[in-house]
């Protein structure tokens, strides 16, 4: 699972 | 941005813009669900929290801060409006929300995208929340067996918003090499496979005139 990408959707 | 995931977040926004237009405009809660209206307003305002400090883009910025604006003032008005309380049918508006919150904390904290980031947590439990919010609306719908037209528009236009989220997911990960967000696209598939029901009986009695009220059995 991929580290806590950053949110870029709602 | 691709077209579906914008055409998505139109379609979240006409869900909100029909929810409110009943219940602040026409000032009726008939067959809304305030237990839905009140699970959404968690989802968002735990999803957003990163409001505080992801400022990914000035749309993301607007439209976060535009669901949480509207998801709470849709539970204020259901819960303190007048004509609204009046129309609401909160016995019938009975669906065990707590067999649905809990189970989505207790996966939040086991399945997210990073176990050391209280943030992460939060934010898996949002997205399975969101994936079972609808039920206590559609078992109210379900309930009383006939939708009222505009409400019938405001879970259709709610549906298609998770539907089309499942297309932009399809189209990034075949565009972008490392996109893969197992969390999203289970929840996503279970939120949008819970309409489908509805949507059958939406598109049934829509292909008559837009006007038909949606029977459910």
């Amino acid at each position: 699972i991929s580290k806590g990408k950053p949110k870029d959707e709602l | 941005m691709n077209i579906f995931r914008f055409l998505g977040d139109m379609s979240h926004i006409l869900s909100f813009l029909l929810l409110l237009h009943k219940i602040v405009g026409g000032k009726s809660a008939a067959g809304i669900s305030l237990r839905t209206a009140e699970m959404y307003a968690i989802v968002f305002c735990t999803r957003y929290i990163d409001l505080l400090w992801n400022f990914a883009s000035l749309y993301n910025y607007l439209l976060k801060l535009l669901f949480i604006g509207a998801s709470l003032t849709i539970v204020y008005f259901m819960r303190y409006g007048p004509s609204q309380k009046a129309t609401y049918n909160a016995d019938e508006d009975a669906f065990p929300v707590q067999y649905l919150i809990a189970p989505c904390a207790v996966l939040g904290v086991l399945i997210n995208q990073d176990h050391s980031s209280p943030f992460e947590m939060v934010w898996a439990f949002s997205i399975y929340l969101e994936a079972v919010a609808i039920l206590p609306q559609l078992f109210l719908l379900q309930k009383q067996g006939e939708v009222e037209n505009l409400t019938s528009h405001y879970v259709f236009a709610l549906g298609a918003y998770r539907a089309l989220y499942l297309l932009n997911w399809m189209f990034r990960f075949m565009t972008e090499p490392d996109y893969q967000q197992r969390i999203v696209w289970l929840s996503g598939l279970v939120q949008t496979a819970l309409y489908c029901d509805f949507f059958y009986h939406y598109y049934q009695s829509k292909k008559g005139g837009l006007n038909k009220s949606v029977k459910l059995p």
